[in-house]
């Protein structure tokens, strides 16, 4: 019978895109913010 | 009516090559640059705690609720990230200034004593990342070409 | 083994130095295009650069040594798997920023052949020694390392710079082809790895987005079929163990993913798919046939007096980007096929038509599927051309009395049990969003349900939609308005029959159905 697809952590009814922040095939929830990269302005990088 | 099939030699061989990599399986931590804080690693929280994201946690908007100490915790201990991104961009709307060269944030105390194009000169309030706290400059010279 | 004497210790006294430089520099790029002139001039300096052959040798000693500090890592007991990763990660992360920063700068700027080319060869090189790891160390096999470079040196290529933006296309097919190269069939102990890399969101941005004109479409298209082909002989046999299931599960988010952001990618490609996805996998094979331009609005299945036919989506052809035809062997077969189609001769073209699809005698592997899918799909896509070249639209009246109806008529009565699952299936695949193969094969799978000769045609078309439908969500359109119409329109006579009152679980099935049909 199949399995529910609404579980498996993906938010189906979204109006934006999934893939932006898809955490991968085996992570149940969506990337944070803190976890997508982003080019910010190098002077940012202060680590 | 078709029914199952015998596994080929092949994909048994395929199966324990399988079954042996699940137990290596990839983690968040795998792909992500290599950095002091805060790696993708999720920790089981109990339950009743909020599991799911808020729905707007990803914009400027939801971060202009956050209070200005949490913005930047989220910008000096979330570089590289879109939340570093979206901090420095709620910080902008609250007044504050980045300085490139003292790579620190700055917001205007009162109305500048001197201001001409290059710069304006007056007393600040700065955030000390080394010391975590905010604090007062006078008489700063605030060179606009340090404006990022 | 006929490396240059010395090659060895000066690439790892140079890999040395490099990972120093860059775990020190970590990444501050002022530094950073400092660092590289320098240490590009060292590799100058021991001739590493001189030719060709000897930067391969080069690239090959380098990812030796990161593959054995992998293994170096994991064999120590007292470092915790987040420090040995740590260490592994310096290492290959600046083996990869080295070979990023060499792509960018080598060969003149306008020239992105040289560029191209090194990245080429690079992927190639970190293949070679991956399969043949793979091989050496069987279950002993590491995924780790090769998954951190693949994904740090693609991240890196795709960070913002402008020279390598204009190579997107090239460095993206430089990626699916090695991933296509390193696919789960070639290398199953890098199976979860490879998803997680086919799966990158950044990945799929690039390869799905911001190729323009759609060109990266067909590669990623090539690489669901490897995972699928890859899949379908553990999920023909549905107990699933773990391993597979969580690959399966994977699967399912990817392609849910797909559904949602991409579903012309797989109402393009939804053909080759359904020759690879095995039969029994039918939610999977659901979320494929359920998607539809987003452009398009579906109307409600449930409407009462839908007029399929009437709907101005039912006459266009989908586009259907699989060479399917070429599946049609062989040539003679192909030939006598078309003469029958056209001239319904040979006459004994149909009494043989079972012996060219029966490959075994085998049970459950019976029949050439992937021939079976395209005789269906050819055959009817033959049919729509003549009616509508007669300017008419296809019916249930108007698609009797056809070449092309004896062929789909033959294949419902002279096939066994599983061929004519096969073959209904064949027809089942097409159900999907309104368009004139989904309105042709609704008429067909009703014709040869009102027209069959035995009740056991009848009930296995009942089965082979039913399996379709009791599967959780989501469900095809052109799947429900075909079911709806079986139950609703009495010329069917479809409540009259035995097998649908088998059980009575299965008339309450029928019933409930009904109920949220009518």
């Amino acid at each position: 019978l199949g399995t529910d697809l609404t579980g498996l952590g993906l938010n189906l009814n979204s109006q934006e895109s999934l893939h932006p922040t898809f955490a991968g095939p085996f992570v149940e929830q969506p990337c944070r913010a803190q976890d997508v990269e982003y080019s910010v302005p190098p002077e940012y990088l202060i680590n | 009516p078709l029914g199952p099939t015998p596994l080929q030699k092949e994909h048994q061989l395929q199966f324990q090559m399988m079954e042996a990599a699940y137990y290596h399986l990839p983690q968040p931590i795998d792909t992500e640059k290599l950095q002091t804080y805060f790696h993708r690693s999720p920790v089981q929280t109990p339950a009743h705690y909020p599991q799911a994201q808020l729905p707007i946690y990803d914009t400027v908007e939801f971060y202009q609720r956050l209070s200005t100490e949490t913005l930047f915790f989220v910008f000096y201990y979330m570089e590289g990230s879109k939340a570093q991104y979206l901090a420095a961009k709620a910080l902008k709307k609250q007044s504050w200034r980045f300085h490139t060269k003292y790579m620190m944030w700055f917001q205007r105390h009162e109305e500048p004593k001197i201001i001409n194009d290059d710069y304006e000169q007056g007393t600040y309030i700065y955030f000390d990342y080394e010391k975590w706290s905010q604090r007062k400059k006078e008489g700063f010279t605030f060179e606009y070409k340090y404006l990022e | 083994t006929d490396d240059p004497p010395g090659l060895q210790e000066k690439t790892e006294f140079l890999l040395k130095d490099w990972v120093a430089l860059y775990t020190q520099q970590n990444q501050l790029t002022t530094r950073d295009a400092r660092n590289f002139g320098a240490f590009v001039q060292k590799m100058n300096t021991y001739g590493i650069l001189k030719t060709d052959d000897l930067i391969t040798r080069f690239f090959r000693q380098a990812t030796q040594i990161c593959t054995d500090v992998v293994y170096r890592m994991f064999a120590d007991p007292s470092l915790p798997i987040n420090q040995a990763k740590n260490k592994i990660f310096q290492w290959i992360d600046a083996f990869v920023h080295l070979i990023a920063m060499l792509v960018r700068h080598s060969g003149e700027a306008g020239n992105p052949t040289t560029k191209i080319n090194l990245l080429n060869k690079v992927l190639g090189i970190v293949l070679g020694t991956l399969l043949k790891d793979h091989e050496l160390r069987g279950v002993g096999f590491q995924q780790v390392g090769y998954h951190r470079f693949f994904m740090m040196l693609f991240m890196e290529l795709c960070s913002a710079d402008s020279t390598l933006e204009s190579l997107m296309h090239s460095i993206v097919s430089a990626f699916a082809y090695t991933y296509h190269l390193l696919n789960p069939s070639v290398a199953p102990g890098f199976c979860f790895a490879w998803l997680e890399l086919i799966s990158h969101r950044v990945f799929l941005g690039r390869i799905l987005v911001q190729i323009p004109g759609q060109k990266g479409w067909p590669l990623y298209a090539q690489l669901l079929q490897d995972l699928f082909k890859y899949l379908a002989p553990f999920l023909r046999n549905t107990e699933l163990g773990k391993p597979v299931g969580l690959l399966y599960k994977g699967t399912l988010r990817v392609l849910l993913v797909l559904l949602h952001d991409f579903p012309e990618f797989l109402c393009d490609y939804h053909f080759g798919f359904c020759d690879t996805i095995p039969p029994n996998c039918v939610q999977m094979r659901n979320i494929i046939l359920s998607a539809f331009p987003r452009n398009m609005r579906l109307p409600d299945p449930f409407t009462p007096n839908l007029k399929v036919d009437m709907l101005s989506d039912s006459s266009n052809a989908p586009k259907v980007c699989s060479s399917y035809i070429m599946n049609i062997q062989p040539p003679n077969f192909k030939k006598d096929l078309d003469s029958y189609l056209k001239a319904r001769a040979p006459v004994t073209f149909l009494s043989e038509l079972r012996g060219h699809l029966q490959v075994t005698t085998e049970p459950g592997t019976r029949y050439n599927m992937t021939l079976m899918n395209a005789l269906v799909m050819y055959v009817g896509t033959q049919a729509i051309a003549l009616i509508r070249n007669k300017n008419f639209v296809p019916n249930t009246s108007n698609i009797a009395h056809s070449a092309h109806m004896d062929i789909f008529q033959n294949l419902a009565v002279d096939l066994d049990t599983e061929g004519r699952y096969l073959f209904l299936n064949a027809i089942a695949n097409q159900l999907r969003y309104p368009n004139s193969h989904t309105h042709y094969f609704s008429c067909a799978v009703l014709h040869l349900f009102a027209e069959a000769n035995s009740e056991a045609i009848q009930e296995q078309i009942t089965r082979v939609l039913l399996e379709r439908l009791i599967v959780n969500r989501p469900h095809p359109w052109g799947l429900l308005i075909t079911f709806i119409e079986l139950i609703k329109n009495p010329i069917y006579k479809f409540w009259e029959h035995d097998f649908v009152h088998c059980a009575p679980e299965i008339t309450k099935l029928f019933e409930s159905v009904a109920r949220s049909c009518l």
